[in-house]
């Protein structure tokens, strides 16, 4: 039985908005050690995604706000998506994690390569 | 037949050294889509590994170097390593990313959890 994204993903999930400075974003990083921040407005509607990666190739750049650095199109996957096909999914656009959400479009969570990789020596 | 670190590792490996600045590495990241960065002494020897959560969380701060940010005692595997081992190291350091090294301590190739994590959806 291929587990679903809600049974492996991360519920708790960290967001910010578009109008956090890029600082603010590096001390949440800083503090949960993870990479992923899913980025929402003001009516909690997913709008972007940054990650470390985007945060560590602003530097040197007049960069100061996540609108600035977020990637608008944010891949994500559904709470019953199986994860072999979540996992197939990272691997086409080449990211590491993606938002999950239900259907309604609501953040329901987080699912990384981190979380996947897991699985493979669970499962021995 | 669990792989082994070297059928599954990323052979060329893209290196940096303790002298080199932040805005190089940020700029390695840049290039190659990638977020780990092995550093090396002038002997080709391992003394550290830089991520890009590395660079993320130096935002702000005065560090230039390389040598200012990187984490000294680096997890590794060995080419020979089952990977299920090395997951269940990943998880247990709370990182996503080893160097692969031989016998000898010689730097052979990188391994990560999206690597592992591609594993999940091809053996369906
Ligand atoms: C090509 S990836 C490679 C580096 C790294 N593994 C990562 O995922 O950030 C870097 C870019 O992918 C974007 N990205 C990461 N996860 C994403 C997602 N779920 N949807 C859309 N873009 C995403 C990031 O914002 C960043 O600009
Ligand atoms: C606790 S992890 C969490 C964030 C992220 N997933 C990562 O691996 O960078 C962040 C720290 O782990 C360190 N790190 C990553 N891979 C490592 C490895 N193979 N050996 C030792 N430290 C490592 C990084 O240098 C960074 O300071």
């Amino acid at each position: 039985v291929v587990p679903l994204a809600k049974d492996i993903m991360t519920k708790k999930v960290v967001i910010a908005t578009p109008r956090d400075s890029i600082a603010s974003a590096a001390r949440i990083f800083a503090e949960k050690n993870f990479d992923h921040l899913p980025i929402v407005d003001q009516n909690g509607k997913l709008v972007g995604i940054v990650t470390s990666w985007d945060i560590a190739v602003a530097v040197g750049t007049k960069k100061r706000r996540l609108s600035d650095v977020l990637t608008p199109k944010v891949i994500t996957a559904r709470e019953d998506e199986p994860i072999d096909e979540v996992a197939r999914k990272l691997e086409r656009h080449g990211i590491s994690g993606v938002p999950v959400v239900d259907a309604e479009g609501q953040l329901k969570g987080i699912l990384t390569t981190d979380d996947i990789s897991m699985l493979v020596w669970r499962r021995r």
